[in-house]
């Protein structure tokens, strides 16, 4: 059986939305979770692909959740 | 590298460090242990110094914690696996310190979360440095396999911490500024000396050594200090004298004898007191045989032997090439193993039968590490 695809997106949504709450400092704005290119999350998530030299996309692609998977500091990646 | 907004940093060079409690995953000693040599990796590139403390106050606390209200700070553990450790920017109370997820493995293996490595990894937040972009760097946030065979610190972090505390000021003023750290897989890679210990080879290399067990496939790297605190850097020649689980060190016209991880009272002393003659003034490389109780001293193109029972010294050396044919000038190193003696050559490594009296393969230096 094929996997459901849209229940897999959500899930790796809801993954690098915690990831980013987490150690960037992502809020989320409102109730509604928007995708959308010029969004918070998107920013972030840019913000963290080029912390760690992904491909910047703005999207949580196959790397971006590969990465958000694995074990790590849990000290945030903002310094301040 | 990066340093936290501020650039905090510790005003003095010798810090002190607690342990609160102890992960029931490894013995307290192993933890001990993991983590006086997560604070070596960094005292061995900067002029600071630990010491550890086991009770009152101390500038970095250390503490296994699980999940997020039981360990009383902002930044909450999630169970398994994720956040693993983090730790804090100089400064008071919580300054520096490092808290550890319980509910993580922790090992001292390259399974689940080795905790040396990760200590080392949050003790450099606990000095001042923050994350690396640097994917290769200790401070590179994301926790990969833990690789004994290599020194976790990258350029980058030695670059990072040195930016920190002054490198200039490390005690010792032959190292140099920015240490080389030796690739164990690497085609130029040499040797001081090698012996045997306790069954494992232990192979040294300036202020470092590997150790490696002949039936095990990893190989594990440490500071020559780390173990033994009063030997010099940079050991000529060492042997091991395993009925008396002993070895011997040498540099220069001297020698050490080491039980363990002690140096008995009296050492170092002078090369002559072993029964040279005054004009040795160093030994390249030496081994025990243990079948004939002999030891033999390889300086330059000769070679002494030394033997226990009759306890009587070589009154004149003898050529190497005349006992062992194929090895033909100076030795960097020797070790007995098995039926087999192995000489160290350069770039070039001689396993050599000692009952055939035959040169029988020519191996390189890193034979014996998983390269």
């Amino acid at each position: 059986f094929p996997a459901h695809t849209g229940q897999k997106k959500e899930e790796g949504m809801q993954l690098i939305q915690k990831y980013l709450e987490n150690y960037y400092g992502f809020k989320k704005d409102g109730e509604s979770f928007i995708w959308k290119s010029n969004s918070a999350v998107t920013k972030k998530i840019k913000e963290m692909q080029e912390f760690f030299g992904l491909e910047v996309t703005g999207r949580p692609d196959s790397s971006a959740l590969d990465l958000v998977q694995k074990s790590r500091c849990g000290f945030p990646d903002v310094a301040g | 590298f990066s340093t936290f907004a501020g650039e905090p940093k510790w005003a003095k060079q010798v810090l002190t460090y607690r342990i609160l409690n102890y992960t029931p995953d490894l013995r307290p000693a192993e933890v001990n242990a993991a983590i006086r040599k997560a604070f070596s990796i960094w005292s061995s590139v900067t002029p600071l110094k630990f010491i550890k403390k086991d009770r009152g106050d101390a500038d970095i606390m250390i503490s296994f914690a699980t999940g997020g209200k039981s360990h009383n700070d902002f930044i909450p553990f999630d169970g398994p696996g994720g956040s693993v450790a983090h730790a804090y920017a100089p400064g008071k109370d919580i300054g520096g310190d490092a808290h550890f997820d319980e509910d993580e493995t922790w090992t001292k293996s390259t399974e689940g979360a080795n905790l040396f490595y990760v200590a080392a990894h949050e003790f450099g937040h606990s000095l001042g440095l923050f994350h690396s972009r640097d994917p290769n760097a200790l401070m590179y946030p994301v926790y990969r396999k833990f690789d004994p065979s290599v020194f976790p610190l990258h350029q980058d972090d030695i670059n990072g911490i040195q930016s920190l505390y002054d490198s200039a000021e490390i005690k010792d003023p032959t190292e140099s500024k920015e240490p080389v750290l030796p690739n164990s897989c690497g085609p130029d890679l040499t040797f001081d000396a090698v012996t045997t210990f306790r069954g494992e080879i232990i192979f040294f290399k300036d202020k470092h050594f590997w150790r490696k067990h002949p039936a095990v496939r990893e190989v594990d790297f440490d500071l020559v200090s780390l173990f033994w605190p009063r030997l010099p850097s940079g050991v000529d020649a060492a042997y091991e004298i395993p009925e008396e689980d002993k070895i011997l060190f040498f540099k220069g016209n001297e020698f050490w004898v080491v039980k363990g991880e002690t140096i008995p009272p009296g050492y170092p002393q002078k090369l002559y007191a072993l029964g040279f003659s005054k004009d040795v003034a160093k030994i390249d490389a030496a081994f025990y045989d243990r079948n004939k109780g002999k030891a033999y001293y390889f300086t330059a193109d000769k070679f002494w032997s030394y033997d226990k029972r009759n306890q009587s010294m070589d009154r004149k050396p003898r050529l190497i090439k005349d006992a062992f044919p194929g090895i033909n000038a100076k030795v960097d190193a020797v070790f007995q193993h098995e039926n087999f003696l192995y000489f160290f050559q350069g770039r070039k490594q001689f396993e050599f039968d000692s009952d055939k009296k035959k040169v029988t393969r020519l191996l390189k230096t890193n034979f014996w590490f998983p390269c």
